[in-house]
Order: C-alpha cells, then structure tokens, then sequence
C-alpha cells in the first residue's frame, strides 16, 4: 500500500493520540 | 481509504496441498460424556516442574492434561461447573498456574479464574465477572479485559489478577457501539484495539483509560473478528477474519484479511486476503492466528492453515473419522496445533 493512500504517518501516532483524546 | 483495493494473495489449486505440513504428534481423548468446546495450552507448575499442559473443556468440565514420556497425556485436575456451561477458554499469556474460562448459553455470563490451592492439592475457582458479557481477552501482565451491556450503557473493565484470584479494577472509556472482540497491539505497549459491531476499529490506552481513536474499516465484510495487531513504522497492521463474509468466484472464499490503518488519520488499506483454495468450499467458523500463521475451521469441516507473509494456504485437514473440526488452537508454550472435534477428541499436530 501506498503511504499516499493512508495520509501522514507518524511513530509516536501512541503518544501522539493520548495528548489530544479526552482525559 | 477504501479496502476495495485488497489485492488477492495466489490462490493454490486444492489439490496441490495436504496435511503433510502437519505432523501428528499425539491425541488425547477426553472421556468426559458432554460436548467438547475449546481447547488451550498453558504452563502449569505440578511438583515443582513447571510442564507444557493441555486445557480441554467440555460444557461443565475444563481439564488440565501433564504431557507423559510416553507422548501421552494425563489428567491432572478438573474444574466442574453444574449450572452454567462452558463457552470458551480465556488463556492468560504469561502467567503459570492460572486460566480463565468464559461461561453462558448463546451469551457470556460468567468470567471464572481457574487455579489450585497453594499446596497444588485441590482446584479452586474464582467468580470474576457476571454481567451481559460480550468479549473477553486476556492481557500481559495478569489483565483481563471484557465488555458489558447494561440497558444504558457498556462498560469496558480492565481486571489485574493478583495471586489467588482476587483483583484490581479499572474502567476504560466505552465506545458507543458494542465491542465485539479486544487485541494487543504488539510494538506499542499499552494500547489496546477492539472491532465493534458498526465495523470500526477503536483504540484505547490502557494505562490512562482513553479512548483514543475510532476509524472505519469499510463495510465489505460485517462483524469481523481482529486476531492480531501490530504496529510498525508508524502504521496499525491488524489480521481480521470474516465469518459473515460471502464465498467469491474465481478468487475463493475470503476467510482471514491483513489490513493497514494510519492511526492519526483512520484511513485504512486491505494488504492482502487470505482466501480459501480453489475447489475448497466453507466459510469462517473459527480460528487462531500465531506469529505469522493463522488457521480456521471451515464450515465445512476441514481446518485450513495460512502462512500470512506467503499470503497463501499451505495446509488442509480434512475431518478425520468421519468428525467434522469443532475448535483450533495455537499451542501458547510451543509451535503445536491443537485441534478438536464436539466428541472430546484432541489431536496434536
């Protein structure tokens, strides 16, 4: 698959998703 | 975004496997009178050894089976329920001298702990959970995870058992749908996936409860059930199987799919479907996947095994004796199958 297909891709998607998301 | 682009692994001629990739090391048989249900694989420490032991269970029996010299296996405790039977077995990775089991009727009622006493003389049980239980898991790190229904709301509790049985409780933030079935994510520690029934995946961390992220993987096959996940490189790759999915000609039947999502931006790719062999016919009933194998049981009654990074089948059990396969595992303690039939027959391969 493509990485165009799927957008930008971070590593620390993880910690990344956990600073944003409601507590 | 769209998993239409799933390409379609090479698709072997039937004829051209056999079970011969697969080695029968031995068969144990279980007398008990009542319909066999799942089977599991465990350490188990009996007289200070700790031995590669078999967990059968029947509806209101789970056993625990000591490998012998002899390629045999003996019993060595049973675990007896006289209410409500026996739905699956929940195996706790990591952890020696414990297991879980799931009971109901079409449904999850129940979550029982199974050990022995400290003297390893008798067995005991521990009431966990009873609830309207719609998937259990169990973690590393002694954790159990599972979802309920209540009329208003699910909850989604996270258990760490302690020696004994007795627990620790926390609560993760429940998605609106019900979950359907719960996955590690190996390479990222502390994040835990589930598939729900409205086809998302949902993401959440188990540490501080989050629900970090929902994302849609498309509706070409409904209810599907996640195996395995991992991450790399910054993507989420997760092994699916699709018991609703319908049998397509001349590429097969799709039974198990590795799907790639981008977690910051919930697009989603099909890598590759794992379909059935031509000339095979059935659908996914159950199944296990392992490292890179997965196996199913058909609803034919044969048991076929997938190399996921061959992306084809590389084995198929017929039923043996007439018996259609009910249930296959994945040994936890090392590279053996382990495959049942309703009657309590286990064969080893």
């Amino acid at each position: 698959c493509s990485q165009a297909d799927l957008g930008p891709i971070s590593i620390n998607w993880f910690e990344e998703l956990s600073s944003e998301a409601p507590p | 975004h769209s998993i239409e682009q799933t390409e379609l692994a090479d698709v072997p001629a039937c004829d051209s496997l056999n079970p011969g990739n697969l080695q029968l090391v031995s068969k144990l048989k279980n007398p008990s009178g009542s319909c066999s249900v799942d089977v599991s694989a465990m350490w188990w420490e009996i007289a200070g050894v700790k031995e590669p032991c078999i967990i059968t269970a029947c509806e209101y029996a789970v056993s625990l089976w000591k490998p012998l010299d002899t390629g045999q296996w003996e019993k060595m405790y049973s675990w007896h329920f006289a209410e409500v039977p026996v739905l699956q077995i929940v195996p706790m990775p990591d952890v020696c001298n414990l297991v879980c089991v799931a009971l109901g009727n079409l449904e999850i009622r129940e979550i029982r702990a199974l050990l022995c006493s400290s003297d390893g003389g008798c067995e005991k049980q521990v009431l966990l959970r009873t609830g309207n239980i719609h998937a259990v898991l169990g973690l590393t790190k002694r954790r159990l995870v599972s979802s309920s229904r209540t009329l208003c709301d699910q909850q989604v509790e996270i258990m760490t058992l302690a020696e004994g049985g007795s627990e620790e409780k926390q609560f993760l933030m429940p998605p609106e749908e019900t979950v359907l079935t719960f996955a590690e994510v190996q390479g990222t520690q502390e994040a835990l996936l589930g598939t729900t029934i409205m086809n998302n995946i949902v993401i959440w961390n188990l540490k501080t409860g989050q629900l970090l992220k929902k994302m849609h993987i498309g509706d070409s096959y409904q209810a599907s059930v996640c195996h395995k996940a991992y991450s790399e490189m910054g993507l989420l790759f997760v092994v699916l199987s699709h018991p609703c999915a319908k049998e397509r000609e001349p590429s097969g039947s799709p039974v198990f799919q590795l799907i790639a999502i981008n977690p910051k931006t919930a697009l989603s790719v099909g890598v590759m479907l794992y379909c059935l062999p031509q000339g095979q016919a059935g659908r996914f009933l159950e199944g296990d996947v392992k490292d890179h194998f997965a196996a199913a049981v058909l609803t034919s009654g044969t048991i076929a095994i997938w190399d996921l990074l061959l992306g084809h089948c590389t084995a198929l059990l017929p039923p043996i004796s007439d018996q259609n396969w009910s249930f296959v595992k994945w040994s936890g303690t090392d590279s053996h199958l382990l495959a049942g039939q309703k009657d309590g027959n286990i064969f080893v391969y």
